[in-house]
């Protein structure tokens, strides 16, 4: 990435963060569609020896040997036995079998995660910059578990298998499926032997928001990452033929520019199709649209694929433009023609000029790359979205981190739209989505195991998450893209990483794998299923209340019932829930301040002050939420703070009624 | 395999392995036979699960499911990209 180092903080911090020494034992492991190993990003000059408790492998196949593999990147196998049996034998004329990424996704997210410095790098000269992974110093292992047809789960489990085997010590896992339950979930199950080990093991949201309940990866020892903006831009003006120009996003570089104004065409009126307003393959007229700017609505078909389709019907250009499912989120694409992507609102008033002028025209002026746009982060519409479908209350997303048009390595196997009829080769790319955020924080929690090699995968996540911010420097509140209002513990979680902040939290809300099982305890878990995630028998204690309020989390999901008010009797109700901090700091006196999430729900902490004397001692305190009914839309969000007046421990609080 | 068949992961209780086995993937291994003397293991897990994956038919599987030391017979599942 070019950007997010500036963005994040990382680059006035090298002071901060370990030697190169200490962040070389550090091994990010990254299940996805394998690895481009000739990228630069995989560079290992100045790398030392491969750290000795690694135990991995570099797995030869198509177009891959074990010497493609260095100090950089030391581990690449493949996964495919559940993949085949199902969909059946790979065609290694389309894909390899072997660790060689033929898509560009897992080069991307391994590059961003872990990826060594590049100078000069761009995409068309968008984006330019010094590339560089989060923990530049860290090693690479890739299990390649995703193909063409999809990433099945009986794969998945088999490179968890072998990551936990091989000794990684971060995970990083881009995809998702569903909803299920911990217990059927081989994510889930895998993530939870792999923490027992040690590994912090970090997953993307998933790209389904802004709906409600979207997310996937909600199990409470995964660190679940959703996707917010940086502050850089690829404008892309469209002027029409009335003289009103509108902001768009593109990055298309081609021989190729609009310099004068042209034809321009809906597509839904240059089709003879039913869904023609969205260019599918062959739904153009080619008479109606040759030599004309065309506008398509985005929706079904890939968004790249749109401009192939307009070209291929000798189109001149394109505007995307988005629906109510995107709002005005603008996600830019290296498009094969002149194309630019305009928000819902513009795409209405360009559609209202298109159908009231008899001869409308229109033309594109590319503006290249702008930083410094304001406000950012801000939460991309697409991140999927809390509350956690499967235990309301843990709180999810956990953290939101950089996921919109991150440049990063690339595969040589396909051009950046992925497309079979794009023949540009580039060394990096710029996509988006939440694929793109779980990296960042994969390699930011890999600097934290640098700078701390005894703190617990919780530890790691706690820091990223009590440090993370909500507010911009001039004090306004995050916001989000979907609403234009600001965004809520549900959409960002504990806020937007900072891992200059995380490297000294203060305190941090610690876990153990005891601490989950008997999470799994109060939701009710047969011993079946405990035994499924333990792997060995665990008797929830008969003698003890288990409940769920009680995970050691660094956040807090309040759900009232109306049973609950009904059952107490006075219009009311309270829920306790009980925290341990670890002083991972100098000795302090932290004192809370709650920031109240509204005047309809008490919150009283005690005790208020929490006086530490040494590092890693512990101190509880119990939260109590009283509330009155409330309809079961009602959410409101508030914060408790420690702060020692050095240290701001911060935690978010989502309060629901159902 | 048929098309009847489709990939499980079985979920074996390691703990009750029967003293008559030396290794647990001689257990696996039998547990998977005595419901169908062709299936093959896919997949043999350590670390993030104690059990297999193998192609069975929907039959099998339930069988498989009634031996004493298997916790669960999951389906393959489909993950996507994020």
């Amino acid at each position: 990435t070019t950007r997010t180092p500036l963005f994040l903080g990382l680059d006035r911090s090298a002071d901060f963060f370990p030697e190169s020494n200490a962040m070389g034992d550090v091994i990010v492991g990254v299940l996805d569609t394998g690895v481009w190993p000739e990228s630069k990003s995989f560079d290992d000059s100045g790398f030392g020896p491969i750290p000795a408790s690694w135990k991995g492998e570099c797995e030869s196949g198509t177009n891959f040997s074990s010497k493609n593999c260095n100090r950089k990147l030391i581990g690449a196998r493949y996964f495919a036995k559940g993949y085949e049996s199902t969909m059946g034998l790979i065609d290694e004329t389309k894909e390899s079998k072997s660790p060689r990424d033929d898509d560009g996704h897992g080069t991307h997210t391994s590059t961003t995660a872990a990826g060594s410095v590049v100078q000069g790098a761009s995409l068309f000269g968008f984006a330019s910059g010094s590339a560089r992974g989060m923990a530049t110093h860290a090693r690479v292992a890739v299990y390649k578990v995703c193909w063409i047809g999809g990433c099945f789960s009986s794969d998945i489990l088999a490179a968890l298998d072998k990551a936990i085997d091989d000794n990684v010590n971060v995970l990083s896992l881009s995809l998702g499926g569903g909803n299920s339950d911990y217990y059927r979930d081989s994510v889930a199950i895998g993530a939870f032997a792999a923490m027992e080990k040690g590994i912090l093991v970090s997953c993307s949201a998933g790209n389904s928001g802004p709906s409600p309940y979207s997310l996937s990866n909600v199990a409470p020892w995964i660190t679940t990452v959703g996707a917010g903006t940086l502050d850089r831009d690829f404008p892309a003006y469209l002027s029409l033929g009335n003289g009103k120009n509108f902001s768009g996003v593109s990055l298309y570089k081609g021989a190729m520019s609009l310099s004068k104004m042209l034809p321009f065409v809906y597509a839904g009126n240059a089709s003879n199709s039913t869904n023609g307003n969205l260019c599918m393959m062959g739904t153009l007229i080619p008479e109606q649209v040759k030599g004309k700017i065309v506008l398509c609505d985005r929706g079904l078909n890939p968004r790249v694929q749109k401009g192939s389709v307009v070209k291929a019907a000798g189109g001149a250009g394109m505007v995307l433009a988005n629906t109510a499912a995107n709002g005005d989120e603008l996600v830019a694409d290296a498009h094969l023609l002149p194309a630019t992507t305009v928000g819902q609102t513009t795409g209405e008033a360009i559609k209202k000029y298109l159908t009231s002028d008899p001869n409308p025209t229109a033309t594109i002026l590319f503006e290249g790359t702008k930083v410094g746009i304001k406000p950012s982060p801000v939460v991309a519409s697409f991140s999927s979205r809390g509350p956690n479908s499967i235990t309301q209350e843990i709180l999810k997303p956990d953290i939101i981190a950089p996921g919109v048009n991150i440049i990063a390595g690339w595969t040589g196997a396909v051009g950046p739209t992925g497309l079979a009829e794009d023949n540009r080769r580039v060394g990096f790319n710029i996509i988006s989505g939440t694929s793109m955020s779980c990296p960042h924080v994969s390699g930011l929690a890999a600097l934290l195991k640098g700078a701390h090699p005894d703190w617990s995968p919780a530890a790691i996540r706690s820091a990223l998450m009590t440090t993370a911010y909500t507010v911009y420097k001039n004090g306004g509140a995050l916001q989000d893209v979907a609403t234009g209002k600001p965004s809520t513990p549900f959409d960002h979680g504990a806020g937007h990483v900072d891992p200059v902040a995380a490297l000294n939290p203060g305190l941090v809300y610690d876990l153990k794998a005891e601490d989950y099982l008997n999470f799994l305890c109060a939701l009710n878990y047969t011993s079946t299923q405990i035994n499924s995630i333990a792997r060995r028998p665990f008797s929830c204690d008969t003698s003890k209340k288990f409940s769920v309020t009680d995970l050691n989390y660094p956040s807090f999901a309040v759900v009232f019932s109306e049973q609950m008010i009904a059952d107490s009797g006075s219009g009311s109700s309270s829920i306790k829930h009980i925290r341990t901090v670890t002083n991972v700091g100098p000795a302090g006196l932290y004192k809370v301040n709650v920031i109240s999430p509204s005047n309809l729900v008490k919150v009283t902490v005690e005790p208020e002050t929490l006086a530490f004397t040494r590092t890693n001692e512990q101190k509880s305190y119990t939260v109590t939420f009283t509330a009155p009914s409330m309809p079961s839309t009602k959410n409101v969000n508030g914060r408790i703070e420690w702060s020692d007046g050095k240290h701001v421990v911060s935690s978010p609080v989502a309060i629901s009624w159902t | 395999s048929t098309s009847e068949e489709s990939t499980f992961i079985i979920h074996m209780a390691k703990s009750q392995m029967p003293d008559s086995f030396d290794d647990h993937t001689h257990w696996y291994s039998s547990s998977l036979k005595s419901v169908s003397e062709s299936a093959e293991m896919l997949y043999v897990y350590n670390n993030a699960v104690h059990g297999y994956a193998a192609r069975l038919t929907k039959k099998e599987a339930e069988s498989i499911q009634k031996q004493r030391g298997i916790l669960s017979v999951m389906p393959e599942m489909k993950y996507e990209l994020h």
